[in-house]
């Protein structure tokens, strides 16, 4: 267990560093351990330097950023151990136009390997969709799902 | 593997058969607020396994099964099944077909079904152990948890990487 | 005090019921004394039936529905007690378009008794500004703000 | 009552005097990620009065100065004002204009002052107690506080109710 938790740590910083940049222009992020002398109970902590800011401490940052963070950090895990599907569900809701683009780039080229499956309400968003369903309820309280027509890739 | 179909009947905001054909790439969920989107990722994560009712936004068991409107009595049972192309055979059976079930009805413990067998949420658990993907994984971010990895603790952060090891 | 508390509960919950009915249109909410045999130490409750469900439970409203809930209370109050300013940050995130429209079409009204200051990442949010004032970074680290010139009302 | 001007220096992410005109009816304020745009709503709470360092998001009152980047040094204090037309006399104060302020240096207290008055937390609170408008109170909705009426406790909403009494 030991090892193995030290070279997933590794590997995924490489990654992390990878998509942290990509994501941010700048910058850098990875995890460490809590308590590395004790690999069996130690827990996992985040450290991020945000481009040209001085700031490390996370409560500073903004909800945008916390949430790029966050999606920098998965995509790591994907980079590192594909899932074959991925549940998102209005994870765009705090990212300005540029960040969602961004993100539904990444997104895009994971999506060979990784099936996704993501909620939105953002138009930016939709354009990105190889399928697209709409959930209605017509009849109040009862939801029905139709696929919707669009003009799509 | 690949997602194939989710197949909801009595869940939730889903009283009738509902069928939603998954493809492969970005499948996209739009709808109006209150619509029953979260109520599909909920269905996924019940579906896996998941044991603890308040992280699937319920109080009790019973809120999972549809509890009626002005015209419509509420279901008997709540029941979702999702079909996997295994073709891949990247889940540990030797099957092109995987389907995953859960029935959960008033007057019993919830059933899950592995290809019609009976099961248990364990042995769901440990047929997508090496994918990645369960209910409370890192591959499910669920609507309001867009911080997840960040407001997490330090010990269930060691419990995600654990699973991705 | 226990005589005050009753009644500006009596005169909210006339104004929750309207302000409600008026973005959901239908269902009821209303405020309610937890202990109402102890004005003096009771906290308040919100009982909300949702048009056409079945569903009393608050936990299994939508992202969308709770922000709606807490609208149309925060309405209420200003319809019982106007306050001069109001600031809002990014509160149109979890809502559809449509709700977006019905939002935003009551802050309108409110605004003539009432000053905005609104922050959103959402265009369709932007038509409702009198006036819209842009923060950047040109400098990494270093906000700066600009008053942003627009099509306007 | 209305805003007229809020002028920061030296607090969060703001170095340099920035001067935000404000208009009557609906200000909207937009920007990309991470520019600024919920310290300025930070900033008006922290002159309003507010104490609790963690619920402007700082860990010490340190947080809330310029912290320096590359280029530009931290600074040495923070300083935010807000100027209200208060020629409705809405605001108990016999004058057209109304400015508070708040002052932190790192070597001291933080200072308050009305129309550059000397003033403590409590004298602002007073002075804005009947119109509902405070720190903690509802007319300030933060950011990832959309559900802020319902994920409140009954006593923590007693209170929301006894300030709009
Ligand atoms: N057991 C149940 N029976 C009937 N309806 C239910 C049940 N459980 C939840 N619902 C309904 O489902 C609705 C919520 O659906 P859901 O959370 O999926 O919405 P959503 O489409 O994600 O909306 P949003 O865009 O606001 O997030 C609620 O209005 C609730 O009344
Ligand atoms: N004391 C400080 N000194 C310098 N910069 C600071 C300080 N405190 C916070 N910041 C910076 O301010 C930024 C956050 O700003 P803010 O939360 O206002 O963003 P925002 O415009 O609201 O973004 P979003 O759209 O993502 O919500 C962080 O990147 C942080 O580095
Ligand atoms: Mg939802
Ligand atoms: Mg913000």
């Amino acid at each position: 267990i030991c090892e193995k938790l030290t070279e997933t740590i590794q590997n995924i910083n490489v990654f992390f560093s990878q998509t942290f940049q990509e994501i941010f222009e700048g910058g850098d992020a990875k995890v460490v351990m809590t308590d590395p002398a004790n690999p069996l109970e130690t827990g996992i902590d985040i450290e991020v330097r945000l481009p040209g800011k001085n700031i490390s401490t996370r409560t500073l940052f903004s909800g945008g950023e916390k949430a790029l963070v966050t999606a920098a950090l998965l995509f790591a895990i994907f980079l590192q151990n594909p899932t074959p599907l991925c549940v998102l569900d209005e994870m765009d809701a705090p990212l300005d136009e540029v960040n969602i683009m961004k993100f539904f780039n990444m997104i895009k080229k994971f999506s060979e390997n990784i099936q996704f499956i993501v909620v939105t309400h953002n138009k930016k968003s939709m354009e990105f969709a190889d399928v697209m369903y709409g959930v209605t309820m017509e009849e109040k309280g009862v939801s029905k799902v139709m696929s919707v027509e669009f003009k799509g890739a | 593997m690949k997602l194939k179909k989710i197949i909801l009947k009595g869940f939730k905001s889903f009283p009738k058969k509902t069928v939603i054909d998954c493809r492969q790439g970005i499948n996209i969920i739009i709808g109006p607020n209150g619509s029953g989107k979260s109520n599909i990722v909920d269905a996924i994560r019940w579906t896996m396994g998941e044991k603890k009712v308040k992280s699937l936004r319920g109080s009790e068991m019973l809120d999972f099964i549809f509890k009626g409107t002005e015209k419509i009595p509420a279901s008997g049972y709540a029941e979702v099944e999702m079909i996997f192309d295994n073709s891949s055979r990247t889940l540990r059976m030797d099957v092109d077909d995987v389907s995953i079930k859960r029935i959960f009805d008033r007057d019993s413990e919830g059933k899950f079904y592995i290809n019609d067998k009976r099961s248990r949420a364990k042995d769901i658990m440990a047929l997508f152990g090496e994918t990645g993907f369960s209910s409370n994984g890192y591959a499910i971010i669920e609507q309001g948890q867009v911080e997840k990895f960040i407001s997490y603790s330090a010990l269930e952060r060691r419990a995600i990487f654990e699973e991705a090891a």
